[in-house]
């Protein structure tokens, strides 16, 4: 299993759809200050379930919309998908491929899609169980986080091995 | 239960001690619960000497030796449990040269099993990948990916010291 | 007094509008007082816009915008107060190679009236200084200082790619 | 007024007596990650009177004091000297030279000396007031404090601009 692509549209300062593919292997992502690189982060973050504004360095999870710039109004949504591959069915479903989606739309509506399909988190939380992969796990570790790991307090240490177990 | 995050701690501390060892020549790093009665409530706690020093307090340990700890107890934690794919931002910035190189060889090692993404900044990481997306924003206020190959030198240059940032 | 402290908070004012220019070419900054009427109990919020971008919410600039707008808060009060001496430690850690070589401009064009001392990592940063010094352990665990003359190509490259560490 | 300088005896990784002598302008102290650098910002801050071990990436004071490495016995006590130069007499004394010591002996006992004469903290921070030198001020920006100025809580940024008032 490995993450295949990645879709963001309206999110943060990816005001276009934009897509990203990806290999197995090390990929590196590299830009200016300001550029983007860690809003991908946040996005893999939230299709994961993130609920808190303040861990996507906002104040309300509207900001997470695309607020506009010097040549695109701004977004009436925001929308991210993940895509797995599943060749090797580490996900117990019938799919080669699996796809993770969340939108949010300027009314407050929100919504959890697994191949095409509307769900609710819990069951992402599920189908994701053995994979390791999670918003709060080790497979993402954000910008200034990595002295955090040793020096929070304990309990999150012991939380990341249970995550493991 | 407790059975297995006993079981799944051992394992990571094994872990940690052989992946410390790597990326401290000389040092030595295990695990500790602080009761191993109740497991499942007990702190995890860090004891590591590092070469020629005698103090183990980990307070007094520098930015890049506190990073380079975190790094080997989350590889740790890989070895033992590996995810479908793993997103480090940054997480090597407070390293020396001599440490980013343990920290990519580590990256190369444990590229087999998990998939990863890697924000940066520095060179040397850049070297040690696969595949380099850049992106950009040319002052518009949106993100716009450009993947770029790892024999196009010029292109890089452009991307690490863009004039438009 | 608050008159002082008005005629100061005024003049960093104005060094910050300037030096902001000069470290986000085409964007502006600005500081503000909470409450002009009780200005020793008031806070000092930061207004900016940086180039093409709409928002301007300091949480969710990225993590070198937020430092290089700490620099331009901290070079504006070096301005209006210059002290004797001033330790930077790893300032430039989060900065692209643009955002750097704009960082050491600013250091150069204060060194007239301000003594630097930088802890550096960035080899940018080593070129634009006048003196180095070297600070090696070998695996003693006691620090020993080394003056490194700034011709010694040699002598720099072997502290920031020591085997020893 | 600039630092000329600086001298370490026994002061956390620098067992022996270390002098550092610096010149106006702007000087990088570079070298691997541990080898003693933000042990000198550290020992700048102490020597100006900072109080809280925790500042000094401590729990107690006493950790201050070298504390022994593979080839050196613990330190029986640590010392810190603060040259600085006053041919511009920015220092209302009669003095080319002034040179502000602090010491720490193992039984707790503690000296503040200026000049070879023992004084108390009080008339250091007297001293040095209108220079803008100064534990908590502008002067030192500690390792990982650049993204604190702009983003503690203002009431701090508010003490930066009274410290320059
Ligand atoms: N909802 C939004 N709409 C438009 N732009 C946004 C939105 N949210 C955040 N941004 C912009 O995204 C930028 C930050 O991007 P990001 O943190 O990904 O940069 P980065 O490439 O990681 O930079 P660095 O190298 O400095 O860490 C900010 O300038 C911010 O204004
Ligand atoms: N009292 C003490 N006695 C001996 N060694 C000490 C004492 N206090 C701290 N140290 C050692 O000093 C080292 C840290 O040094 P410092 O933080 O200055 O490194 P640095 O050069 O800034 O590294 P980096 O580039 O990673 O930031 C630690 O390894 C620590 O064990
Ligand atoms: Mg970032
Ligand atoms: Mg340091």
């Amino acid at each position: 299993m490995y993450l295949k692509s990645l879709e963001l549209m309206g999110f943060k300062s990816f005001g276009r759809k934009t897509v990203f593919d990806f290999q197995p292997g090390v990929t590196a992502i590299i830009g200016p200050n300001g550029s983007g690189k860690s809003n991908i982060c946040d996005a893999i973050r939230w299709v994961l379930g993130e609920q808190s504004a303040k861990a996507l360095r906002g104040t309300k999870m509207s900001e997470v919309i695309f607020a506009g710039s010097a040549e695109l109004r701004p977004a009436a949504f925001s929308q991210v998908k993940l895509i797995l591959d599943n060749e090797d069915r580490a996900m117990p479903l019938d799919y080669s491929e699996v796809s993770i989606g969340r939108q949010l739309f300027r009314s407050g509506e929100s919504n959890y899609i697994v191949n095409n399909n509307r769900t609710l988190l819990n069951s992402i939380k599920e189908m994701l169980m053995d994979t390791g992969i999670g918003k709060d796990g080790y497979s993402v570790i954000g910008q200034g986080d990595i002295d955090d790991i040793i020096f929070q307090r304990t309990q999150s240490r012991r939380a990341l091995i249970e995550e493991a177990a | 239960s407790s059975e297995r995050f006993i079981e799944t701690f051992k394992q990571i501390n094994v872990a940690f001690n052989d992946i410390f060892d790597v990326l401290f020549p000389g040092g030595s790093g295990m695990l500790k619960l602080s009761d191993e009665n109740a497991p499942l409530e007990s702190d995890v706690d860090i004891v590591c000497k590092l070469p020629g020093k005698k103090l183990s307090t980990l307070e007094l340990f520098s930015g890049g030796e506190k990073a380079l700890i975190s790094l080997a107890l989350l590889f740790s934690i890989l070895q033992v449990k590996p995810p479908a794919f793993c997103l480090l931002d940054e997480v090597e910035a407070a390293l020396d040269e001599v440490n980013v190189r343990r920290f990519t060889r580590m990256l190369r090692a444990f590229s087999g099993k998990t998939q990863f993404l890697v924000i940066t900044h520095n060179k040397e990481t850049m070297q040690a990948v696969d595949v380099i997306y850049g992106i950009t924003m040319q002052k518009t206020g949106v993100s716009k990916p450009i993947s770029i190959r790892l024999e196009d030198e010029d292109k890089i240059k452009e991307f690490t010291y863009s004039k438009s940032g």
